[in-house]
């Protein structure tokens, strides 16, 4: 799965995430990518795209539930996602992790799992490639 | 404002034991074109939703990651494909699911987006409405990499004894990330 969040000069977030879907798959299953709320989100405070095990973000609606908690709480976007990714979902079982962004070009990235493929370019132009934990 | 770009190819069992060097300055190499795609639209005054779609057609037009060209099998030997896009200035969203020849999957979840009324298509109907809407759709060879056929093979073989799989045959990353869907 490959996904991208950014935010342009007039302040607006947009969220995509494109995926080859998961291995040995049956029965037309889906999971999460194309599932807005679940695998992409975007709102005018927060834009988030996931990658990992796609029933697990379906049942948490990851990043909708991302924005929501920016939005509706006094969490920023980093500390939202890892109350998503490294509590709720671990308790569900699901692995896998997040990017995003908020309207103040601040860069989120959160997982659960041993690597995550990552980059960023922030609202300093400073460049960021990561693959490791 | 300020303008910014992340991204990411995909999480898992990434470890660096696992990585050569020349493989992980490849996998480095091009998430690096992917960012810079992605923000010389937004340094150009460009909208986030271009510097979206162009840091997204260059993960998938690449083998390296589980989207467009590289990526994985069903159990039945084909590729089925899913996308989503969503604009935070109007909450507008498009998606794509399942489809099977559609090169660059982000751009017609945007189509969808932009030209329709609706937020989902999936399958067949998604492919007819990639050919009215001029989205380039490619034979399923295309997306065809020996990597990826092997990884579905070694799935298959290991499948239907999972049970007694060994502790490493089980930790195996092909295996643990199958999911079995």
């Amino acid at each position: 799965t490959v996904g991208a969040v950014a935010l342009d000069v007039n302040g607006n977030i947009t969220a995509g995430t494109s995926t080859g879907g998961m291995t040995n798959k049956r029965y037309g299953r889906i999971g999460d990518s194309p599932v807005i709320g679940a695998g992409t989100y975007a709102t005018p405070l927060c834009g988030v795209s996931a990658t990992g095990h796609g029933e697990y973000f379906i049942r948490a609606a990851v990043t909708h539930d991302i924005c929501a908690l920016v939005e509706y709480t006094d969490s920023n976007i980093q500390q939202a996602a890892d109350t998503v990714i490294h509590e709720k979902l671990v308790k569900l079982g699901g692995d896998g992790g997040v990017i995003g962004l908020d309207k103040e070009g601040n860069i989120m990235m959160s997982f659960n799992t041993e690597g995550m493929y990552r980059g960023s370019i922030d609202k300093d132009g400073k460049v960021t490639i990561k693959i490791y934990k | 404002s300020s303008i910014a770009l992340v991204i990411h190819g995909g999480a898992g069992t990434i470890l660096k034991k696992n990585m050569t060097d020349e493989l992980e300055q490849t996998y480095r190499a091009k998430l690096e074109e992917s960012l810079m795609a992605g923000y010389q639209i937004l340094e150009n005054g460009g909208s986030s939703t271009e510097a979206v779609k162009a840091a997204i057609v260059i993960m998938e037009n690449s083998p390296l990651f589980n989207a467009g060209k590289g990526s994985v099998f069903t159990h039945d030997g084909k590729n089925e494909l899913d996308a989503s896009i969503m604009a935070s200035h109007d909450l507008s969203a498009g998606a794509v699911a399942g489809v099977s020849h559609v090169k660059n999957p982000i751009l017609l979840a945007d189509k969808v987006r932009t030209e329709s009324k609706h937020v989902m298509m999936a399958r067949e109907g998604a492919e007819e409405f990639a050919k009215e809407h001029n989205v380039e759709l490619v034979d399923q060879k295309y997306f065809y990499t020996q990597r990826r056929w092997e990884q579905l093979q070694k799935v298959l073989k290991s499948t239907p004894q999972k049970s007694q799989l060994s502790e490493d045959e089980a930790k195996n990353s092909d295996v643990k990330n199958s999911k079995f869907g």
